[in-house]
């Protein structure tokens, strides 16, 4: 060994490239193992802590074939939020038309439609795939009796609910529960009573609310269970807040209207069907896909009452056709934004899913609601937080209400064809 | 992007006239009328367009 110390000749050369990565990889391996093991340490402390009801947050593994597997271990959100930044990078000027022709050109826009005629206004796609259109480009449909398409699109699958199960495309079903969330909604109110005073002002409906019982379809409510739901310590909590924006006068009246001539559901209709001596009800579905081409703006189908909004922070997977022919369940995997409220005929359930290119929802009339956002995690631990406050369990979504938005109808109106929000890039 | 509508709406439908539609004819639900589709799986539809009604 002397020998060998004294003899051997020391050379020093650079480490090769490859080498330093893969060391530098190995080592940043051993830190992220390590530091999941903690957390799995401390998780498990806590739950032991707490006797196994502590607030889970998983990653999505979803099932299904090999696309779907790689598709699930990619950072959906992140890459969907640099998708969205790289689209808001300002176009040359004279770069800008051509662009937006070539874009058109392979995905079918309709140039004509389109309310600002000079595409230079534009400064990047992201405001040009956010477009409007020309006033009267999408006259809607005169029989005050029909619901109206919410979006430009294509119909992928519509029908009948079925003991709370919904069909996908190629017989794949899920369940309500999954989509729109296990728990009654904050406000469940049933639709005015058709009166024979239709001329009744305001001022005698803000009197009868404030009374102590409210007569229903013959069976008396406490005004507390009826717009809160009956109390009970088995009833999770969720950590809501009023969001709602102002409606306008025209909106509100208009929705009055068409909510005095139903016949809907009582509070109890919490997505099952109401079948009552005068009408029987079933519940129906429709799923409408959006291409890229499309007018990405939605619209609201008829008149109703917005009275609650539940934020799913959950993946960006895409929603073409083949992957919801794929991935079971793909709706309630993403994010989306589930607007609950009532219809003249009964509950009315709006949901925008989002998808990897177009991740970010907006509702119009929500102020706060902020998706596929560094946010959008601080909303959802709200909500698990309060959770875990109140020893509940963590519920899987976000949700506020917009009982402010109306004094009369407790939820935000919205009258058919009114725009609600839209898609944005990213 | 993808939009889900889930509502509930009345059963029932109205017959046609061939299906002797009348008032003599069909239960007092199919008078009143109940929910029809205006829509096939794969079409298109634009905004404001009439995709059911009662």
């Amino acid at each position: 060994l002397r020998t060998a110390l004294r003899d051997t000749k020391v050379v020093w050369k650079p480490i090769p490239i490859g080498l330093g990565i893969a060391f530098l990889g190995g080592f940043q391996f051993y830190r992220t193992q390590a530091r999941h093991n903690e957390e799995e340490k401390a998780r498990q402390q806590q739950e032991l802590e707490d006797g196994g009801k502590a607030p889970k947050r998983q990653r999505i593994r979803p099932s299904g074939p090999w696309q779907v597997q790689i598709m699930s271990t990619l950072p959906l959100k992140a890459m969907s939020r640099i998708w969205g930044r790289f689209n808001e990078l300002e176009i040359p000027y004279y770069l800008r038309v051509p662009g937006f022709k070539l874009y058109g050109w392979i995905f079918g826009v309709n140039f004509d439609e389109i309310n600002e005629p000079d595409l230079h206004v534009f400064p990047n796609l992201a405001s040009f795939f956010y477009r409007t259109l020309k006033p009267g480009a999408r006259p809607l449909d005169p029989n005050p009796n029909a619901l109206l398409s919410p979006a430009d699109g294509k119909v992928i699958q519509f029908g009948t609910i079925d003991n709370g199960e919904v069909e996908q495309v190629k017989g794949v079903t899920y369940s309500l529960d999954a989509l729109l969330g296990s728990q009654k909604p904050t406000r469940a109110t049933p639709n005015p009573k058709p009166s024979a005073d239709r001329s009744k002002s305001a001022d005698q409906e803000i009197i009868r609310a404030d009374e102590e019982f409210a007569q229903v379809n013959g069976i008396s409510y406490t005004l507390p269970n009826l717009f809160s739901g009956p109390e009970s310590k088995d009833t999770p909590k969720t950590a809501t807040e009023d969001q709602s924006t102002p409606a306008r006068a025209s909106s509100e009246q208009e929705v009055r209207d068409s909510l005095a001539l139903g016949d809907g559901g009582t509070p109890d209709s919490w997505w099952q069907p109401v079948s009552t001596s005068a009408r029987p009800t079933a519940l129906y579905y429709a799923v409408i896909y959006l291409a890229p081409g499309d007018y990405h703006r939605f619209h609201s189908p008829c008149s109703w009452v917005v009275e609650s909004r539940r934020h799913f922070a959950g993946e960006l997977f895409s929603v073409s056709p083949y992957l919801q022919r794929t991935l079971p369940g793909l709706f309630t995997l993403n994010e989306r934004v589930v607007l609950l409220g009532r219809w003249r005929y009964g509950f009315f359930s709006y949901t925008p899913v989002g998808a990897t290119n177009v991740g970010s929802i907006k509702i119009n009339f929500d102020k706060e609601l902020r998706t596929n956002s560094l946010t959008t995690d601080t909303a959802a631990d709200r909500a698990a937080a309060a959770a875990a406050e109140n020893k509940q369990p963590y519920s899987g979504f976000a949700e506020a209400t917009y009982n402010g938005a109306s004094a009369l109808l407790h939820g935000q109106p919205l009258k058919r064809g009114e725009e609600m929000g839209g898609f944005q890039l990213g | 992007s993808t939009i889900v509508l889930v509502f509930e709406a009345p059963k029932g439908r109205r017959p046609s006239f061939d299906e002797g539609w009348g008032e003599a004819s069909g239960t007092e639900e199919d008078r009143r009328g109940g929910w029809r589709w205006n829509i096939k799986p794969g079409q298109y539809v634009q905004v404001g367009q009439a995709i059911g009604w009662v």
